[in-house]
C-alpha cells in the first residue's frame, strides 16, 4: 500500500459518502445517472468475485463490502424508495449502457490475463468501469443547474481514478514486475474522460460560478 | 505470478 493508492481509495469511498448523503438526508437524485450506478454496481459484484476465496487484508475485505453495498443500496435507493425515485428523471438518463455492456465482455474475453472466469470477469470490470462515467456525464451536459453534491461526486469519482495512476507509476518504478496493461490503459481511458468535467469544475470554482457543462 | 499484484488493488 502507499500514499497514493490509500488516497485514491479514501477518494473513491468520499465520493460514495457523498453520493449517499445527498440521497439520504435530501432524498434526492436529481442529476444523477441511474445507469451510471447500475454500471457501477455491476463492475464491483464482477470485480470482487474473489472476495470469499482470496482473504488479502482486512482493509480490502471491508472496502470491497463497502463499495458493494453502497453501489448496490444507491441503485435500490434510486429505483425504489418511494420518495428518492420521484427525484430521478428517466427521460434525461437515456444512455444506452448495454452499448458499453456488450463492448467490454467482447473485449475482455479478447484482452485478459488469464482465460479464466474470474479473470474476464475482472477484465470486463475493468473496461467497463472506464467507461461507466458516460451516462452520467451526458445526464450532467442535460442537467441547467448541477447542485454541489452532485458536481462534488463525479469530481471525487474521477480524482481517485487519477490517484490511482499515481500508484501505478510509483509501483512500477518500487515493484519488479509490476505492469498491468488492462489496468494502466483502462485507468487512463478512465481519467481522460473527464478531462473536460475536470476542466469545468475547476473553473466554476476559480470564478465561484455555478457548475455548467456545455450541450 | 503477475496477476496476484493487480488484484490487491481494489
Amino acid at each position: 500500500m502507499n500514499i497514493f493508492r490509500l488516497a485514491g481509495d479514501m477518494t473513491h469511498l468520499a465520493s460514495v459518502l457523498v453520493l449517499l448523503l445527498k440521497i439520504h438526508t435530501i432524498k434526492s437524485c436529481a442529476g444523477i445517472s441511474l445507469k451510471t450506478q447500475e454500471l457501477y454496481a455491476l463492475v464491483f459484484a464482477t470485480r470482487y468475485l474473489d472476495i470469499f476465496t482470496d482473504f488479502i487484508s482486512l482493509y480490502n475485505t471491508t472496502m470491497k463490502l463497502i463499495f458493494l453495498g453502497s453501489s448496490f443500496s444507491i441503485v435500490w435507493y434510486i429505483r425504489n424508495h418511494k420518495i428518492v425515485s420521484r427525484s430521478y428523471d428517466k427521460s434525461q438518463d437515456t444512455f444506452r449502457h448495454y452499448f458499453l455492456i456488450i463492448p467490454c465482455l467482447l473485449l475482455a474475453l479478447l484482452v485478459n490475463e488469464k482465460f479464466t472466469f474470474k479473470e474476464v470477469m475482472w477484465a470486463f470490470s475493468i473496461y467497463l468501469e472506464a467507461v461507466a462515467i458516460l451516462p452520467q456525464l451526458v445526464l450532467l451536459q442535460r442537467t441547467r443547474n448541477i447542485d454541489n453534491l452532485t458536481g462534488q461526486y463525479v469530481f471525487l469519482l474521477g480524482a481517485y481514478r487519477a490517484l490511482y495512476i499515481l500508484n501505478w507509476i510509483y509501483r512500477y518504478f518500487t515493484e519488479t514486475h509490476y505492469v498491468h496493461w488492462i489496468t494502466w490503459v483502462s485507468g487512463l481511458v478512465q481519467t481522460l474522460l473527464y478531462a473536460d468535467f475536470f476542466y469545468y469544475y475547476f473553473e466554476s470554482w476559480k470564478n465561484n460560478k455555478k457548475l455548467q457543462l456545455p450541450a | 505470478p503477475s496477476s496476484e499484484g493487480a488484484k490487491d488493488e481494489l
